[in-house]
């Protein structure tokens, strides 16, 4: 309960009018970082103490990645050979949705929990992104399938020959270059 | 050979190969001329609580590098604006909505004016000055331009930044057949200045600070250059019929509570969770 009374707590911090907008200074918005994510890393202990009893992988790691949104993964980074995504759903319904996980240009196969094959595919993360040059550039691309979650599911990953992988390929089109 | 076409099975897109803009938007059995440009507001007065406005919009004229990625999953057409911008438009098969996904920094501050970057789409929906923004995700609140609803409000110092709004998750417009949506995945500032056309605000920077309370100009640096923020919209078009704001409620909670992700080891062995 102490990671969790931290989050609430940090939480009800957050709900402050500065927080909400950024009009704080910025060694306060700084601080505001340090306690989210200290409050976030904290509540990931409890996201996997739980995880390691509904599933039956008691000593699985269930690691995050919080910088998934700017397509950067550590667990990911070095290809995403044997990898399982597990991936809890917060709504109070199923869901069906698009994942993205950023890996290494290779080919992958991604199965779901009853061993089938789900279609994936892989794309290029922007040049764009990929020029930042505090960026880690280890994985350029990002794997994509569609996952239907009821409260929790996982999809394997595994890295494939492409002559083993059946998932459909992305076909690249410049219209000027065309023109 | 002028146009791009990037189409699923429930939303198509026409993109104008000359300029490298979004030309229109084909989806839930609505087809409507969308133009997409983004621009900037120049400032020497704005701060981290205000937006002041010193002139017109100066709209980013030319034209976008653009490639697209077709699979069968997801179609991608990557723009690339300028120096500073760059956005992702991404249609998933069977979703009947599209992704936009900006990226805009560091912002530059050699003219040392403050810059409130926008995004706007135009459409030729007869909004007549009427839109919608969300009350922190929840009722829609009807706002009128130039208009206030308890006050005469004279807006004439302000044209822009008076007619602008809080976005917590949503803003829409329509007329009596379509209706056009932007959700968001953060708070955004956000207006309709013209009849169907919806604007966003996506990054500031500034230089000033007006003694407002916080004592600090809005002037964020990570290593050594102005902060570079990335975000989605989602643009919804839709016919304008009574209950069609479910699908949207639906959607919005969808974004904002998207899967946990988790990752393990496997080891090679294989695993049937449970």
């Amino acid at each position: 309960k102490i990671d969790l009374d931290y989050l609430r707590q940090v939480m009800g911090v957050m709900q402050h009018h500065d927080a909400i907008t950024g009009t704080e200074k910025q060694a306060v918005s700084d601080d505001y970082d340090r306690m989210m994510y200290e409050a976030i890393v904290g509540a990931s202990n409890n996201a996997r103490d739980a995880l390691r009893l509904l599933t039956n992988m008691p000593y699985g790691e269930f690691e995050s990645c919080l910088r998934l949104n700017i397509s950067e993964c550590a667990f990911t980074k070095d290809g995403a050979d044997n990898v399982l995504v597990t991936l809890y759903n917060p709504l109070a319904h199923s869901s069906t949705q698009y994942v993205r996980i950023p890996v290494k240009e290779e080919n992958y196969q991604v199965t779901d929990e009853k061993g089938r094959t789900v279609p994936s595919e892989v794309v290029p993360v922007p040049w764009q992104v990929l020029a930042l040059e505090y960026r880690s550039n280890d994985t350029q691309h990002e794997l994509v399938f569609k996952a239907t979650v009821n409260k929790v599911s996982s999809y394997s990953i595994k890295k494939v020959e492409s002559s083993e992988v059946k998932h459909s390929s992305i076909k690249k089109i410049n219209p000027r270059e065309d023109n | 050979n002028s146009e791009t076409v990037v189409e699923n099975s429930v939303v198509k897109l026409v993109m104008d190969n000359h300029t490298g803009r979004l030309k229109s938007v084909e989806m839930n059995g609505v087809s409507e001329k969308i133009v997409q440009n983004f621009g900037v507001y120049k400032s020497h007065t704005s701060c981290a609580y205000t937006f002041r406005q010193d002139g017109d919009i100066e709209l980013f004229e030319n034209d976008f590098e653009f490639t697209v990625y077709e699979g069968s999953l997801v179609k991608e057409v990557h723009q690339h604006v300028n120096d500073w911008i760059s956005q992702v438009i991404r249609i998933y098969e069977g979703v009947s909505r599209v992704e936009l996904e900006w990226m805009v920094g560091p912002i530059p501050i050699d003219d040392k004016l403050g810059s409130e970057f926008v995004t706007n789409f135009k459409s030729e929906i007869s909004s007549n000055g009427v839109f919608y923004t969300d009350s922190n995700g929840r009722e829609l609140m009807k706002r009128v331009k130039d208009k206030r609803e308890d006050f005469v409000s004279d807006l004439s110092r302000q044209p822009v930044s008076g007619n602008f709004y809080p976005v917590t998750s949503r803003i829409a417009l329509q007329d009596d057949t379509k209706r056009l949506v932007l959700l968001n995945d953060r708070s955004q500032g956000g207006a309709s200045l013209e009849d169907g056309a919806l604007e966003m605000l996506i990054h500031r920077r500034h230089l000033f600070n007006d003694g407002g309370g916080v004592g600090e100009a809005l002037n964020e640096t990570q290593y050594g250059k102005g902060l570079i923020a990335r975000g989605k919209l989602y643009l919804i078009l839709d016919s304008a019929t009574d209950g069609d704001t479910v699908t949207e409620r639906k959607t919005e909670k969808e974004l904002f509570l998207p899967f946990w992700k988790f990752f393990s080891k496997t080891g090679g062995v294989e695993i049937t969770p449970s």
